[in-house]
């Protein structure tokens, strides 16, 4: 190609998806999700390059779903023509983001050969998008004609045109042999650990020690990649970005966040470390850094490592405002610096500059509206944008606003309904219920 | 090769500009492309999608053309049609 190539900087790129589909029947918004981590996986198990969903308009890949003139300079053409672009690296706004034409019939695992493979264009764009061009050769991912589906997205393999140009623009990831060619073999026998994602859980055993969401004080409130985690004891419950619980049940800790002790009964602070979107876990004196869900080696370590007092913590979050984090204990604040790994001189304070808010928190948490949310007890408190100060109206219930209960609910196995009751959205149908198995259906 | 109407081949000279095998229209003189120009450019579509090089908008070509693909342009804008003076 005579196009010359750009390339990213830096090494840790953000992404999100703004729009999805409007036709969701082909394809639900966290398989749209799923597809985009994965095709994007493909080129950062290969190269230094490590991508990172979040919540927030800043993401550096913003991924759309939009049709016909869309004020970038590209319109799409309906169905066919042209499916799909993605901008180069660089400077400019619009650098990294990827669009696909919405007038296109879609498709993931179609059976047969209609439709637009979402993650065969998905890889190409995203090659687009960490700076590759077009190619003619007849192998590769960059060739710009759609050539149908590419197989199972977690075992995808790019070819080796693209390794090599990817290589050229990058590097080669640490534990990547570059002089693997086709027909050799294989770089592993196992596939990749992949990020859990949501899992069907209608057959999930009710655990008799689960926590009720509803009656709860929380131990630690996290958002990680745009989504909110609230953890009670050995279990947690997830929220999507738009604030919608991905289950009723909550989920047991050590499984889903591989390598915490399985004995550990709680934890204290969770927060998702700017700049390399680590995920550090508090308890007691020690902490844990996450990559995705796979703890880091040589974790457990002290907290004494960021300059916190042998006491433990009561929360971190970080501060959309100043991209600093924040760790509170008792009546003080600490500010830290993630990118300089050390706390910030003149800490800590006293928490009582944060006007409004209770002493011994539980835990913090900004969101994706700009606001800085703190919650104790059942209660939480909403310190908008950059300032210290608590909004008007606060505290609010925690289980009301962001745990889909109503007023006395509860869903402690004690307190079952004798007969069909509807909580928030959700039907209960106890007629159903043996074994310890719970049926409900979603009305929303 | 087929002959194209004046439609289709306004359609396939649209196309090469699009995707950078042609320089695109001048909006202020309204200026044609040579043929020679057009040949080049057909060619250099024809090679980079792996086709015959006939320098004509064929039947293979013209079938590439509806072929579904990436907005980008294969090559930068007009590269193939410019020369040094």
């Amino acid at each position: 190609s005579l196009i010359p190539q750009n390339k990213w900087n830096k090494r840790h790129l953000s992404w999100r998806v703004r729009t999805y589909p409007k036709d969701s029947a082909l394809l639900g918004r966290d398989t749209v999700r799923a597809l985009m981590y994965y095709a994007l996986k493909v080129w950062s198990d290969i190269a230094p390059l490590n991508f990172h969903e979040v919540a927030g308009s800043d993401a550096d890949i913003q991924i759309d779903f939009t049709k016909a003139d869309h004020d970038d300079g590209y319109p799409f053409d309906g169905p066919g023509g042209t499916v799909a672009h993605a901008f180069f690296p660089g400077e400019r706004f619009t650098a990294g983001d990827t669009h696909f034409d919405d007038d296109e019939a879609w498709t993931f695992r179609s059976p047969d050969s209609h439709g637009m493979d979402l993650f065969a264009v998905a890889v190409h764009e995203f090659g687009h998008a960490i700076g590759l061009v077009h190619t003619s050769a007849m192998e590769s991912i960059m060739r710009p004609y759609y050539q149908g589906p590419v197989g199972d997205p977690l075992k995808y393999d790019l070819p080796y045109e693209d390794k090599v140009r990817v290589w050229q623009l990058y590097g080669v990831r640490d534990s990547v042999s570059h002089t693997i060619r086709p027909g050799g073999p294989s770089q592993t026998a196992e596939p990749p650990v992949l990020l859990d994602l949501p899992e069907n859980r209608s057959n999930v055993l009710l655990a008799q020690d689960a926590p009720d969401r509803c009656s709860s004080h929380f131990d630690a409130v996290a958002q990680i990649r745009g989504e909110a985690f609230f953890f009670k004891g050995k279990y947690f419950w997830r929220l999507t970005r738009e604030k919608h619980l991905v289950s009723l049940r909550p989920a047991q800790i050590h499984r889903f966040w591989r390598g915490l002790p399985t004995n550990l009964d709680s934890v204290d602070a969770v927060y998702e470390r700017p700049g390399d979107h680590k995920i550090v876990f508090f308890k007691g004196l020690k902490y844990w850094v996450f990559k995705d869900n796979i703890v880091e080696e040589g974790y457990p370590r002290p907290i004494s490592d960021f300059g916190l007092p042998l006491e433990g913590l009561d929360a971190a979050f970080v501060w959309l405002h100043n991209g600093k984090t924040y760790f509170f204990k008792d009546n003080h604040y600490w500010r830290y610096d993630d990118h300089l790994r050390h706390m910030d001189l003149g800490y800590p304070k006293d928490s009582t500059l944060w006007k409004g808010l209770p002493p011994h928190l539980d835990d913090a948490m900004s969101w994706s509206d700009g606001s800085s949310y703190f919650f104790k007890g059942k209660d939480y408190w909403r310190v908008p944008g950059s300032g210290m100060e608590v909004e008007a109206g606060y505290p609010r219930l925690i289980a009301k606003d962001w745990l889909l209960c109503t007023e006395m609910q509860s869903d402690s196995p004690d307190a079952e309904p004798k007969s069909t009751e509807t909580r928030g959205n959700v039907q209960h149908h106890p007629d159903h219920a043996e074994n310890g198995y719970e049926v409900c259906s979603c009305t929303s | 090769a087929p002959s194209l109407s004046s439609e289709q081949l306004d359609t396939g000279v649209d196309w090469l500009s699009k995707f950078g095998y042609l320089p695109p229209p001048d909006p202020v003189t309204g200026q044609l492309q040579t043929k020679e120009a057009l040949t080049k450019a057909i060619k250099a579509m024809q090679r980079f999608g792996g086709l015959k090089e006939t320098g004509v908008f064929d039947q293979a070509t013209l079938g590439l053309m509806k072929t579904p693909r990436c907005s980008l342009p294969d090559v930068s804008e007009g590269t193939v049609g410019r020369r040094k003076r």
